[in-house]
Parts: C-alpha cells; sequence; structure tokens
C-alpha cells in the first residue's frame, strides 16, 4: 500500500491512498497477475455510513469485509491503514486471542471504531496510538487544520513512532509504503523513493487531489497488487475512489 | 526516472485525472450502510448484490489453501472450528459477519476468515 497526506499552501489537507494486496496468493502465469488480488476488485464499495439519515463517516471498502481500512469522518478526519510486516505479527495476538487472552483490538475493527466514535484529529490520533491490538501496523490520519497529518507506526502494544506534517521544517507531506520510516524500504520493494520524488516534483503549490491520483499512477506505486485507489477532501467531505490496473510492463509488487 | 532498479520504473506520471485508460478499472459504487438498523441486517443489500464476487473470491482462497494442504483439513479447520471463535468477537463485528454469512450463503467459518485476514496473513 501506498497513503499520504498532504497540506496545500493554503493550508487545505488532502488524504490519498492505493490499496495493494495479495502478494503471494496465487499467481496467474497465463494473465500476469494475482489471483486474490483480480478477486478483490469487483468486491471494492464506497459505503456511507449512517444514523437516524446523515453520514457518520464513509470509506471504501470490500463487500463481506465489515472492518475499514481506507475513511473519513466529513469536516474532522480522514484516516487509512497500511500493513506492518513484523516478527510480533499478528499470528501472535491471534494465538492469544484463541488462547483466551483478550484485551486487545482487531486491527480493522480498531479503525472502523474509530471512524465511528472519534469526536476530534486528536482523539482518533489517541485511540490510533494507545488501543492494545492484535496486529503491528500504519495508521495515517489527516485532520482539518494546518499541521494536522501524521503516520503512527504500531506495535501490537504502542506507538513506536508519530511522524507528522511540520511545515516549519519544510515537510508539507507524510507518505507511509509498508516499512518504517528510519528504515531503507526492502531494494526490490521501493515505492517510497518514487513517490517521494513525485511528490516533490509536484510541490506544494500545485499539490491537488488530481495531481496526488498522477503520483499514485506511477508504477511501481501503481503495481499488479493494486486494487483501488481513494482521494479524499476532509474540509468538502469528499471520497473518491477507482478500481485500478496496471498493464505490463508493470511491477508484481 | 522514478526508480531505477528494479525494472517496470516509471516516469512520473501527469495529466491522469479524471481516471480513464489502462490502468482505470472503473468507478466504485455507492451503498447506505444504516447504523440504525440491527448490525445483523446492515449488509442484506450490499452483500446481495455482491454475493457472487463474494462467493468466487472465497473459492480462490479455498483453492490456494487446498494446493497448500491437499487433503482440505485446512478448509475442514475454518469451516469447521473457526465459528468458534464468532462469539468471542465484539459487537456489532460478530452479528454483522453472522448477517453477511446468512445473505451470501458462504460458510460462516470462512466469512469470518477474511475479515480478520489481517491478523491471520501476516503468518
Amino acid at each position: 500500500c501506498t497513503s499520504l497526506v498532504a497540506e496545500d499552501s493554503t493550508g487545505k489537507l488532502y488524504h490519498a491512498r492505493n490499496l495493494d494486496f495479495g502478494l503471494f496468493l496465487g499467481w496467474d502465469i497465463k494473465n500476469k497477475s494475482w489471483a486474490v488480488t483480480e478477486q478483490l476488485r469487483p468486491l471494492v464499495a464506497n459505503v456511507d455510513f449512517q444514523k437516524n439519515n446523515k453520514t457518520v463517516f464513509k470509506a471504501t471498502s470490500f463487500a463481506g469485509y465489515v472492518g475499514m481500512l481506507t475513511g473519513i469522518k466529513p469536516g474532522m478526519f480522514t484516516l487509512t491503514m497500511n500493513e506492518r510486516f513484523s516478527l510480533d505479527g499478528g499470528y501472535i495476538g491471534l494465538l492469544e486471542w484463541i488462547l483466551g487472552r483478550r484485551d486487545g483490538v482487531w486491527m480493522s475493527f480498531l479503525t472502523r471504531s474509530v471512524l465511528e466514535n472519534a469526536t476530534s484529529y486528536d482523539d482518533a490520533k489517541n485511540q490510533l496510538s494507545k488501543t492494545k491490538m492484535l496486529a503491528p501496523a500504519y495508521f495515517i490520519l489527516g485532520g482539518n487544520k494546518s499541521g494536522q497529518g501524521c503516520i503512527i507506526t504500531r506495535s501490537r502494544l504502542s506507538s513506536v513512532d508519530i511522524w507528522e506534517i511540520d511545515l516549519k521544517k519544510g515537510r508539507w507531506y507524510v507518505l507511509e509504503t509498508n516499512y518504517d520510516r528510519w528504515k531503507d524500504p526492502l531494494f526490490l520493494d521501493d515505492r517510497r523513493t518514487p513517490a517521494m520524488k513525485c511528490m516533490n516534483e509536484t510541490t506544494q503549490a500545485k499539490i491537488s487531489l488530481e495531481t496526488i491520483y498522477d503520483v499514485l499512477s506511477t508504477k511501481p506505486v501503481l503495481n499488479k497488487l493494486t486494487t483501488y485507489t481513494t482521494l479524499m477532501d476532509v474540509s468538502e467531505g469528499k471520497l473518491e475512489a477507482y478500481i485500478r490496473d496496471c498493464p505490463d510492463p508493470c511491477m508484481p509488487w | 526516472l522514478a526508480q531505477y532498479v528494479p525494472p517496470y520504473t516509471d516516469y512520473c506520471r501527469t495529466g491522469m485525472y479524471p481516471p480513464s485508460g489502462a490502468t482505470f478499472k472503473g468507478n466504485v459504487s455507492w451503498y447506505t450502510i444504516n447504523l440504525d438498523l440491527p448490525p445483523y441486517k446492515r449488509w442484506n443489500q450490499l452483500i446481495s448484490e455482491r454475493k457472487a464476487e463474494l462467493n468466487n473470491l472465497i473459492q480462490v482462497i479455498k483453492d490456494l489453501a487446498n494446493a497448500f494442504v491437499p487433503s482440505g483439513k485446512l478448509i475442514q479447520l475454518v469451516d469447521k472450528d473457526l465459528p468458534l471463535l464468532l462469539d468471542s468477537l465484539p459487537s456489532p463485528f460478530k452479528e454483522e459477519i453472522k448477517g453477511i454469512a446468512d445473505v451470501s450463503g458462504v460458510p460462516l467459518g470462512e466469512v469470518l476468515l477474511f475479515n480478520i485476514f489481517y491478523e491471520v496473513f501476516t503468518v
């Protein structure tokens, strides 16, 4: 996955993501595609969660999947989640759950709960960084005020790092793939460098949902695992999503 | 070039929006989930419309599981034992998952597996 939150020159915040899933889950030699990824694409749906006929939050999800990986609470915050690989992974949390130790929260249930119940950017940030979880993850959170954008690197138990937009230091966007920001990505899977290169080329003055879509359409940020691209504008409460494909030549991940 | 190694690199794209062409496979439809409904019923409309697609995905996952464990015991485990985990999940998620399984006709354990795939997949 690739997620980013960016602030334009007027202080407006944008949040976008490519959702990549299905690595090593059945390579179709004939069609040069991943079997699970191909079957996930037709399941992509935008969902408007309402109470009393009013929108509580909106999300891009998969039919049959009740947790959330991408969502917006209009006027308040935007949230995406990227997978984090760790030796202390979800299988340990899962095993603990089966054995009866159930004080952790399932990742996608936490994101949905935050989208549904958090009352502000800071509240969401607090919940996402402090709640004990079954698996490690990266949470990419955007707010509605200048400087409100961060990547929360999570272990199962706590927050390992929070990396925020900092305009004074020239950091007008934060971007996450699937590697800790303080480490180099795997050299065969470096989507971070091209994504950041394209963001820097775009510049803060020209950033918009349109130009972010360009960045997320650049290979290998777009790759054969990409199922959808979602673009979100928190101040307008706008979420738009597109099903993606990556014809050859294209990286398998 | 955006990236020099490995291959299939690209120049930073421009003018891709509005989406069209070979990298765009379609718009995403909107559905409303009414949180005032009982959790069991919330996903009925969406699942009714995407039942076939959900079954296709589950079948691919089953095929992969059977390729790893040809005896079929892994899927038996999912179908027979995984539903025991359902009651330990918090509300409203367990009720929603039950509703999705009933409307789609996909065995409960397989819908549950899809929903906890992130935790399972890190294996």
